[in-house]
Formats: C-alpha cells, sequence, structure tokens
C-alpha cells in the first residue's frame, strides 16, 4: 500500500458516499445515469468474486463488500425508491455498444483464459468505459448538479491515482499490469474534458454548464 | 508477469 493507492481508494468511496448523499438528501437522483450505476454494480460484482477464493487483508476484504453493497444500494435507490425521479428521457446511451465489444476484448485479451481472470478483465475494461453513459447524460442536458459535479471529480481523480500508484509500484516493486494500466489511463482520458469543466466553473462557484 | 500481485488492488 501506498499514499497513491490509499488516496485513491478514498477519493472512490468519497464519490460513492457522495452519489449516495446527493440522492438521499435530495431524494432524488435526477441527472444521474442509471446505466453508468448499472454498470458499476457489474464491474464490482465481476471483479470481487475472488472474495470467496482468496483473503488479502481486512482492509481489501472490508472496500470489497463496502464497493459492492453500495454499488447495489444505489441501484436500489434509482430503480425502486426514488425511481420516479429517474431521468430515463436524458439517459439514452446504448449499454450493449460498450459491454458486448468489452466482453468480446475481455475473451481475446487477457493474463489466463480462465473464468475469474477473463471476469476480472471484463471488470477492468467495463470500468474504463462505465463513465460514458453518465457524460452523455450531462451532455444531453448540459448541465450538472454541483453535488454531482463532485462525485465525478472523486470518481476520475481515484483512477488518476492509481496510475500514480502503478507508477509507484513499477519502480519500487518492479510490479507492472499492463491490462490495468492501459485501461486505468483510457478511464482518466475520459474524463479530461469533464475535469477541465469541472476546475474552470464549479472551482469557481459556478454550476457545471457546457458551453453552447 | 506479476499478475498475481494485482489482486491486491481494489
Amino acid at each position: 500500500m501506498n499514499v497513491f493507492r490509499l488516496t485513491g481508494d478514498i477519493a472512490h468511496l468519497l464519490a460513492i458516499i457522495l452519489l449516495l448523499m446527493k440522492i438521499w438528501k435530495t431524494r432524488s437522483c435526477a441527472g444521474v445515469s442509471g446505466k453508468s450505476q448499472m454498470m458499476f454494480a457489474l464491474v464490482f460484482t465481476t471483479r470481487y468474486l475472488d472474495l470467496i477464493t482468496n483473503f488479502i487483508s481486512l482492509y481489501n476484504t472490508t472496500m470489497k463488500m463496502i464497493f459492492i453493497a453500495s454499488s447495489y444500494g444505489t441501484l436500489y435507490l434509482m430503480f425502486l425508491k426514488f425511481r420516479a425521479t429517474y431521468d430515463s428521457n436524458h439517459d439514452t446511451f446504448r449499454m450493449e455498444f460498450l459491454v458486448v465489444p468489452v466482453a468480446g476484448l475481455s475473451f481475446l485479451v487477457n493474463h489466463d483464459f480462465s473464468p475469474l481472470e477473463i471476469l476480472w478483465t471484463f471488470s477492468i475494461y467495463l470500468e474504463s468505459v462505465a463513465i460514458l453513459p453518465q457524460l452523455f447524460m450531462i451532455s444531453k442536458t448540459g448541465e450538472a448538479e454541483t453535488i454531482t459535479s463532485h462525485y465525478l471529480f472523486a470518481l476520475g481523480s481515484y483512477r488518476a491515482l492509481y496510475i500514480l500508484n502503478w507508477v509507484y509500484r513499477f519502480y519500487f516493486e518492479g510490479f507492472f499490469d499492463l491490462i490495468a494500466v492501459v485501461a486505468g489511463c483510457v478511464q482518466t482520458v475520459l474524463y479530461c474534458d469533464f475535469f477541465y469543466l469541472y476546475i474552470t466553473k464549479v472551482w469557481k462557484g459556478k454550476k457545471l454548464t457546457l458551453p453552447a | 508477469a506479476c499478475r498475481k500481485k494485482a489482486k491486491d488492488e481494489l
């Protein structure tokens, strides 16, 4: 564990808490993409199947359980409890355009052709693009609530911090995982446009709106 | 190589 990974994990946890808080406090999931959230639940489910097969640390197990539980908690709030507030008209990104190619790629490019490993690879690839329906939704409506933009910033920062973690691990532990690194870079790049808007607008106290 | 170590990441 290094400082980059720890802050990355904390940013990830913070993002999830921010999203749950936004939905709970405003009693609304307006502006949140249910499709991105469904894919995140799928990401955690397929990646953390190793909870059953091997134990790493109490920290690892606890965080994994929190991530899985919170992703399904978010789905529960969005699709059951506050279903009426779900903005499905603006959540029109086609999930199959991401899930199908990602599934295909995880069969073709992986570290080991075994079920758990393919599912892990699938989750890594899917995570890298799972935010697209959310970003697409913001581009359709042209704006995002400030709390939603904080959520996205924390969520995007997490993988950027993981890149620093991988650089650190490469130099100090001789560890390198090409699949995770490439997917992590793709994931971070997808947020760049959002990061720019967030820093130039939200940090100056304005609402996140897209240029017309 | 070293793939197994990634399993300690989240």
